[in-house]
């Protein structure tokens, strides 16, 4: 499913260089369930924002489904962003003018125009059961400031679910989320990826690492370890 | 130190109406390191804001150090929010069109007009220092954008500690940390609390509230459970 060989980032700000990721060489197949572990810096959130094709590598290659990333036409790139990946980001990235439910609803509206699934009206039902299944019922209304931190990354996780999507980019989805919510939200995951779709989540947490069946851990932009998590 | 009794608050989305805190009754004490912890939506942050004096109950009372918040005039809201309280918010709230530096040099700005303690000249020297030890000496010219989610937390802990409050309000401020730099940003609030600065952090991973010596329980607006922590 994915494979990425000698992945390079590096940002340059006025004339500083950070090099984010300094060779990345992993594989991941499908229904494999990730947990990418590492220090604060170390590389999670730019080697995600990567593989969910919202950033390019300064080197190196990314191949999705066989193809190479680079290879790709916008709207290629953009159906993979909306319908194929569901990326939960780090930052949730609401639109703060935008209810949670018109949130939760973009992936589906840009699917419609691409002719996919479901008709029009349909497509704000399928945004609410998707906050409903995040216990969001009585919130579909309220804006993002009108919503407590781990509500937001709720409505951030079911805009990520929404469409379906075959492989989910979850980055630390339960940063905010109490623990009984965590759980649940694992859960969610696990039942997920035992119906087929690939999961590759960044956590600082071993109990939510715990729930995947492999662990990478990063460390400096290299990847330091990679080992299957045993059967509890 | 702190007090508040009756405590309420109700936020007014057009006809909707959310109790976010239906009435707390609390005291702590000064040197007191208090975490506090409860399920997404409970009320925590409402609370916070309030202790901050970032936002007013609809109804109850709060005294800070003895006085009725509610009759400080606006200067004396300012001062306490720049120079008695350090506030690490759930969101961070860095400015983003400003660098790691300048948003932590902030509060000291306004420490200086209010002619406080130091120098023009120092403010920045200090800022820079209170990055050092959060370990960001090589990103104190970064904007928000260009540091990691744990880096940008950081930036905010620095903000929070740089005029030195005598009490610190932190609101999940190791969400986004690895487990090494949540403990050594925990060792630093234990440091600062045997100084006699009074602590009270938001949590919902256990690990974080054992090093607090109280636990507050939040539930649906309400106090359910206030207990002191078993000594280590
Ligand atoms: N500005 C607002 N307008 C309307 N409702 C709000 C507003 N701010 C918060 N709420 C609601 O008040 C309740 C309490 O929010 P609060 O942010 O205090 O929860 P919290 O305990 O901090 O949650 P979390 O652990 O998810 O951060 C939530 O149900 C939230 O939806
Ligand atoms: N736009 C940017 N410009 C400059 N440097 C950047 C930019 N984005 C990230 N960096 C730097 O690249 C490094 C890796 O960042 P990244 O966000 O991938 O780390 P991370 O592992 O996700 O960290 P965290 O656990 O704190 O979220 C960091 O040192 C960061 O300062
Ligand atoms: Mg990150
Ligand atoms: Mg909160």
């Amino acid at each position: 499913l994915i494979e990425v060989r000698g992945l390079k980032k590096i940002y340059t700000t006025g004339d500083v260089s950070v090099e984010a990721l300094k060779g990345i060489n992993l594989s991941i197949s499908n229904d494999e369930f990730v947990a990418v572990m590492g220090a604060s810096g170390s590389g999670k959130s730019t080697f995600m924002n990567i593989l969910g094709c919202l950033d390019s590598p300064t080197e190196g290659e990314y191949y999705l489904e066989g193809s190479p990333v680079n290879s790709f036409s916008k709207d290629k790139l953009a159906e993979i962003r909306n319908s194929t990946i569901g990326f939960v980001f780090q930052g949730f990235n609401l639109l703060s003018r935008t209810t949670a439910l018109d949130n939760v609803e973009l992936p589906l509206l840009y699917s419609l125009e691409s002719a996919k699934s479901s008709k029009k009206q349909d497509t704000k039902k399928i945004a609410k059961r998707a906050l409903e299944n995040l216990g969001l019922s009585d919130r579909i209304h309220h804006y993002p400031n009108q919503l407590s931190g781990g509500q937001q990354q709720r409505v951030a996780i079911a805009r990520a679910l929404v469409s379906q999507p075959s492989l989910i980019l979850a980055d630390e989805p339960t940063g905010n989320l109490d623990s009984r919510t965590s759980v649940e939200i694992m859960a969610v995951f696990q039942k997920l990826n035992e119906q087929g779709i690939s999961i590759v989540l960044v956590t600082h947490e071993m109990d939510i690492a715990q729930y995947a069946k492999r662990i990478v851990e990063f460390r400096d932009g290299h990847i330091l370890r990679d080992h299957m998590v045993p059967r509890q």
